[in-house]
């Protein structure tokens, strides 16, 4: 591994732990601070009005701001840079969602079951407009696991470079590049977890298939979608998201 | 290249 020496690898923990807090979007302090601020019925009735492409696109322009966010902690990240253009955007093609939807356990609250969307909490319900209940509903589980995980900041941090920094995504140009920078992060991780007497989490963290399942959750609904609504997503939803996956 | 062509812009930006 390029990263052997034990400064070396304090130095990635470092790195990657600061590239995510430059770029993790909302601060915990504010999230926490703003678990109280509920949508009232009348504001979650109003969500559950909207027609289903509006609520749609609304979504969809919330998970592109998030993802810009990823795409900005991958170029921080020591190393990413240094790979192929091609891997560079395989790996967050594969991994930008995968990353967003491990980010958002930090926006769920479990004593209620709400998450932070667009200035307040809301249940499962908010999002009923969308016609994927199920998806949604797989999506809340998958937070609230997480969630009970209680991971760190610096530990939501290692791991989500490490949901990015995956050397089996399919069509990687230079595989034995991303396996190196793989092997550094896995360590960095395993480190950090060491050195916090945290090494238990490992074996809680969820398996890689629970994420690609998500996520295969979401292009499928998202074709149903833009099979019934084609203008909308030509028009409406943000480039971003039609290029990473319509 | 032209399929991700606002990923290929969003990478080659600098940090901002």
């Amino acid at each position: 591994a390029p990263y052997a020496s034990l400064t070396e690898i304090e130095h990635l923990v470092q790195n990657v732990c600061k590239s995510y807090r430059e770029t993790c979007q909302l601060r915990l302090e504010e999230l926490l601070r703003q678990r109280a601020n509920l949508f009232s019925r009348e504001e979650v009735s109003s969500y559950q009005r909207k027609s289903e492409w509006e609520m749609w696109e609304r979504c969809a322009h919330r998970l592109t701001e998030a993802i810009q966010h990823v795409v900005e902690f991958a170029k921080r990240l020591s190393g990413f840079m240094e790979l192929c253009q091609n891997d560079q955007i395989i790996l967050l093609k594969a991994g930008a969602m995968e990353v967003v939807l491990v980010r958002m356990c930090r926006a769920y609250n479990a004593d209620n079951h709400t998450v932070f969307f667009e200035g307040k909490y809301g249940g499962v319900e908010l999002f009923r407009a969308l016609g994927c209940g199920e998806l949604i509903g797989s999506i809340f589980d998958f937070s609230h696991s997480l969630s009970a995980l209680r991971l760190s900041e610096d530990e939501i941090a290692l791991y989500t470079a490490l949901v990015l920094i995956n050397a089996n995504r399919p069509g990687l140009q230079e595989k034995r590049k991303v396996e190196q920078l793989q092997c550094s992060l896995e360590l960095a991780f395993h480190h950090h977890l060491c050195k916090t007497h945290r090494q238990g989490v490992l074996a809680q963290l969820p398996p890689k298939g629970r994420l690609r399942s998500l996520c295969s959750q979401h292009l499928e609904k998202l074709q149903v979608f833009q099979h019934l609504h084609p203008i909308v997503v030509q028009a409406a939803f943000p480039p971003l998201y039609k290029e990473l996956f319509s | 290249q032209e399929k991700h062509r606002i990923l290929h812009k969003l990478l080659q930006n600098g940090n901002s």
